[in-house]
């Protein structure tokens, strides 16, 4: 069955698009059939994959709000054959306002995604994952998302204010699964970790503490050249495969592959 | 006249509640009163500030929803006699979709904010600044900070996606200007800026050329002391102050105060 991640956390800049684009360039990478759904208006995932995004382009926010069939919105990403993602652009702001009055409003993504997965199973081309990046706020793209999504993987940031808000993110999944009862938080990411501070230490000692084995024995590392990757258009798998961060998002892919969906 | 700043940028993780507890502190440190109005439901300049935040206690959302008065929720910040602060719970997460068939939802911050400034006013304690930490979304409470705002101060992060987004919040503050005459957006304060790379010189020369005087000269330098002092629920001003990080935001502070409103 295909693993549909919902990489989501309320907490801005916690690392949740870089995760996704290289997390998926690491399923990728080793062969499996991998989609990317960005759902953030800003289109930072679709920079990162070179996938145009300008504003009035085809994107998700004609599958939400006009209900076209996702399949007319997925690419191919350069450099990875079975990688492929669905952009967003800055329409998708225009999202939440739109379907303020649309009944079931907030499964307009599970439907088209349900369509898509069907069909491409029917064709013998089943994705082996799904990753939906999510903008940093609680509202109906990220509720959208949980609806659609069979896991949710939390990026943390190794920093003070990072475990403030999980414990709303963890009761929002809670709310959803009246509506997706197969949705589970089974992963947990510890992102920009610095050996070097007491204050990254400790805050992965409290992620582990408290979330127990949803959180990933590999954490990443703060990374320059992580953050340089998506000013060439590449993930950073492509951009520095041997740097520590490329290797990290390595190893996250292969546990997360090694772990079936029930943690 | 009181300089009322909105600090926004959708970009999540980019420096917002940093700067806006860490200016408000600077500038309360040499004198000024400073009154730090905290619009995320995160609550993340709360704990900056050292104000308990937990679900239910008293806070902004009163103000926004039952439209209490502002004064009500002012609180003294400690180690600065003359700065103040508005606590965010994570009720003010309900707020969007309670105030949504209210009419003029989108001004009821100003509304009270400008009674709160004139009683202030009145009894001779006028505010010489007043700092609102926004969401990293251009919902509802970024709309009501920047109705009741007079100028917008744009942290920008110096790595890649940092530029992407800054188009769309200028041509949002474009259009809050048809309720809000007076907003501008006069300051841009580059943060995080990382000497040894390549990548935060290229977004800082990007930024001074498209944004030109409104950027300031000060950057503010990536810093561990910066990250670590909300744990302590301090400001790096100080649990650091001979620190790089708490220089350049008292450079920054005096920057802002030598430069009057219009830009
Ligand atoms: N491990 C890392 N090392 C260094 N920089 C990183 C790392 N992970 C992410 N970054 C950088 O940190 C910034 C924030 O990351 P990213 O944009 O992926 O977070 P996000 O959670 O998706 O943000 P938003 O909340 O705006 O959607 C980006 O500039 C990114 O390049
Ligand atoms: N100059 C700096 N040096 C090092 N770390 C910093 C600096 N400025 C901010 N940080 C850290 O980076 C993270 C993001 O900063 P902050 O939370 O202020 O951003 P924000 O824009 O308010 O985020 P959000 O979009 O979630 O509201 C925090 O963990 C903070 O401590
Ligand atoms: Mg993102
Ligand atoms: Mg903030």
């Amino acid at each position: 069955q295909t693993r549909v991640f919902v990489v989501a956390n309320q907490k801005g800049g916690v690392g949740k698009t870089t995760t996704a684009v290289n997390l998926a360039a690491a399923l990728a990478g080793s062969g499996a059939r991998v989609l990317v759904v960005d759902l953030d208006p800003q289109g930072n995932a679709s920079t990162a994959l070179g996938i145009e995004h300008s504003e009035g382009l085809p994107n998700v926010y004609d599958v939400l709000v006009d209900g076209e069939p996702l399949a007319d919105f997925v690419y191919p990403v350069p450099r990875f054959p079975t990688l492929f993602a669905v952009p967003a652009t800055i329409d998708l702001s225009g999202a939440e306002l739109e379907l303020a009055s649309v009944v079931a409003r907030e499964a307009r993504l599970k439907r088209a995604l349900d369509v898509f997965l069907n069909e491409q199973e029917t064709a013998g081309e089943r994705f082996d994952y799904v990753l939906i990046d999510c903008p940093p706020s609680l509202g109906l793209l990220t509720m959208n998302a949980l609806v659609a999504g069979r896991e949710v993987l939390v990026p943390i940031q190794c920093e003070y204010y990072a475990l403030e808000g999980v414990e709303t993110l963890f009761r929002i999944v809670d709310l959803v699964r009246e509506l997706n009862r197969s949705l589970e938080v089974t992963t947990v990411l510890l992102t920009m970790y610095d050996a070097r501070t007491r204050l990254s230490a400790q805050v992965a000692e409290n992620a582990r503490e408290s979330l127990g084995r949803t959180v990933l024995r590999t954490a990443v590392p703060r990374s320059v050249r992580i953050s340089e990757a998506p000013s060439f258009g590449q993930t950073v798998m492509t951009w520095d495969p041997g740097s520590p961060g490329a290797l990290s998002y390595l190893e996250a892919a292969r546990e997360i592959a090694l772990r079936d969906a029930t943690v």
